[in-house]
């Protein structure tokens, strides 16, 4: 099945 | 029928529906689980209400358990994302809104990511997410 996946993130906080 | 995920989460939120919430977080999953990009969006409502007061982010806290049992490998995917795992970390550290929030629900959030970093050990940022908290001190072992 379409399995949209966007795999961008952000940089975890300190 | 066709209740959004807005909807079912507003009500399983509201402090008027205690008795029968948990027939409106069973919906919210459901709901989740027939929209293609049902786990993206709810994500981001639960973000929204973890931030608010007390007891609704208590309730959106316990739907968001709810979700890690009957949401699946999808909901998983977008919870282990710095994206969501930093929204909790603002609440629960001093530096971001930790400090006007009560220990009830910084508890509670710890004790989530804690069991996540022992159902999902191979998530490296779920892990990197707890280390950050253990090292401002914030988690009591």
């Amino acid at each position: 099945n379409y399995d949209f996946h966007d795999d961008s993130d952000e940089d975890l906080l300190e | 029928e066709g209740e959004s995920l807005e909807s079912w989460l507003n009500k399983a939120t509201h402090p008027t529906n205690r008795q029968e919430d948990w027939e409106y977080i069973i919906g919210f999953c459901d709901q989740i689980n027939k929209e293609l990009e049902g786990p993206q969006i709810a994500v981001r409502l639960l973000v929204h209400k973890i931030h608010s007061q007390e007891w609704e982010a208590l309730q959106a806290l316990t739907v968001l358990e709810a979700c890690m049992k009957n949401c699946g490998r999808r909901f998983h995917n977008e919870i282990a994302r710095y994206r969501f795992l930093n929204e909790l970390i603002k609440v629960v550290s001093p530096k971001y809104m930790g400090d006007s929030v009560s220990e009830k629900v910084k508890n509670k959030i710890i004790e989530m990511l804690y069991s996540w970093t022992v159902a999902f050990p191979n998530e490296a940022k779920i892990a990197d997410a707890y280390q950050t908290l253990k090292r401002q001190g914030l988690v009591m072992s």
